[in-house]
């Protein structure tokens, strides 16, 4: 039985797609079978970890083939517990295709019971910026919803826009729907503003805050710059570390080992 | 007649808001007639601004009221020459209002021409980062579409895969779309690969990238934290001066003087 989890916010930048890279590296570094899934048309995933080739099959055909095969769609990586499917919507017409099967807001989910389930502890979902048809599969497909939230002075009015269109999803889709955490990145402790903004989001959501905080890290943005994850380029770096702080809270806090 | 500008980009935190919100405010500051459009659910323009009462009518109306009356969606700035139509939508089942009416993608394109077009010289459209119906409206809205792209080592991939996007855009939806040119922002030139992205982008397109770079500048984080724009925090910032220099060269480059 996998656990399914997905980071989603309405705010570009946020380290939405950084976080999925290194929650799932990082679990697999500690001996978890984990699939990433890349939802986002952009495909960041594949850009950060510099894979060159662009994948025959990848989120289109986990969306719009019915005849699904998964082994045709995996990409395999160096870690032998980590595997990925990769964004092959660049044309729009292949995300329009995508985002009209992601009308059904339950779609994913069940593909994700029929073929991913048994095969994965963790399955680790990037997907875009938006509350689309896409992103809110992703959600209801998810035992964990994560929201990033950049340490910027405006990340509270975006955390509170966010909470608010997840509520209307709660009324309007999903009851069940639930958000894990928030997980503030890119903590930089010398800008007075980040400080601010941390305590002010422990003080308003107390407990549905990771502890884990990820720091602004230059080794990150070195590391996608060369196309390998931060945990391979700087095992010490505060980024590999936070990210690997973050797997074991999420491990303990949700009781999945 | 108006000039449309929009800011486009899948990528997000680029800053199409930062810069939407910046030549706008420079364009009114030099006698121009401007309004800001804000397309974005998330609002950021609102929040950017520190504008305090959710407005009443907005983004909404413009794309659903059949009785589209602009005095009641216009919202005053305290510069007599700019104005604001906000975001209002926030709730999921407001915003797939406008995506549905958003399908006609020449649809806003219409209004700008029935409703804007008389009363202003610029305006200048904030939109999400995605390719959702409510972007390309915005892009086909527009007589230029602006490419805001952080200078961060990946940029060279997120540029490739827009301009990817927008063939796409072309090919399928209007033959007539044109990119007036990409600019570069948050550029740090004590960062190597800044200076090596800038130097890649100008080598691989030339004329179509601005001459105007916009630096990285705290001010821009610290007005948008109160409130204000940078130009008005901080008139001599880094952050002020590209933006006032990026407008005298759309103004020159497109000669709309
Ligand atoms: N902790 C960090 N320290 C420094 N840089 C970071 C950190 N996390 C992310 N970044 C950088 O910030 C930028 C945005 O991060 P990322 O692409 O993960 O955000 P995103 O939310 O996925 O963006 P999008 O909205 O486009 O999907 C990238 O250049 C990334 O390398
Ligand atoms: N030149 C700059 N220097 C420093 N910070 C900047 C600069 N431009 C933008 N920022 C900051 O970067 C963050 C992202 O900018 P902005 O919100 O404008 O991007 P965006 O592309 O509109 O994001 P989204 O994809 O969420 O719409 C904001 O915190 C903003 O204040
Ligand atoms: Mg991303
Ligand atoms: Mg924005």
């Amino acid at each position: 039985m996998a656990t399914v989890i997905s980071f989603s916010s309405q705010k570009g930048g946020v380290g939405k797609t950084t976080s999925a890279i290194h929650l799932a590296t990082a679990f697999a570094l500690g001996g978890y079978k984990t699939l990433l899934v890349d939802l986002d048309p952009q495909g960041s995933v594949q850009s950060a970890l510099g894979i060159r080739e662009h994948p025959v099959q990848g989120a289109r055909e986990l969306f719009c083939d019915p005849n699904f095969e998964f082994d045709a769609v995996r990409v395999g990586s160096e870690h032998k517990n980590l595997d990925y499917i990769l964004s092959n919507m660049s044309h729009l017409t292949e995300e329009q295709e995508v985002v009209r099967v992601a009308s059904d807001y339950h779609f994913l989910r069940e593909r994700v019971e029929e073929h991913l389930d048994a095969r994965y502890d963790f399955v680790v979902i990037d997907v875009p910026p938006t509350t689309s048809p896409v992103s809110i599969n992703a959600m209801i497909a998810s035992d964990l919803v994560m929201v990033p939230l950049q340490c910027e002075a405006l990340a509270i009015k975006s955390l509170k826009r966010f909470l608010l269109a997840f509520r209307d999803l709660q009324n309007n889709i999903d009851p069940n729907l639930r958000i894990a955490g928030v997980l503030l990145t890119m903590f930089n402790r010398n800008i007075r503003a980040h400080q601010q903004v941390c305590k002010q989001v422990y003080q308003a959501l107390g407990e549905s805050v990771f502890q884990t905080i990820i720091p602004e890290c230059s080794y990150i943005l070195e590391a996608s710059a060369i196309g390998v994850d931060v945990i391979k380029r700087r095992l010490n770096s505060v980024g590999a570390t936070g990210y690997i702080r973050l797997a074991n809270e999420v491990l303990d806090r949700f009781e999945l080992r």
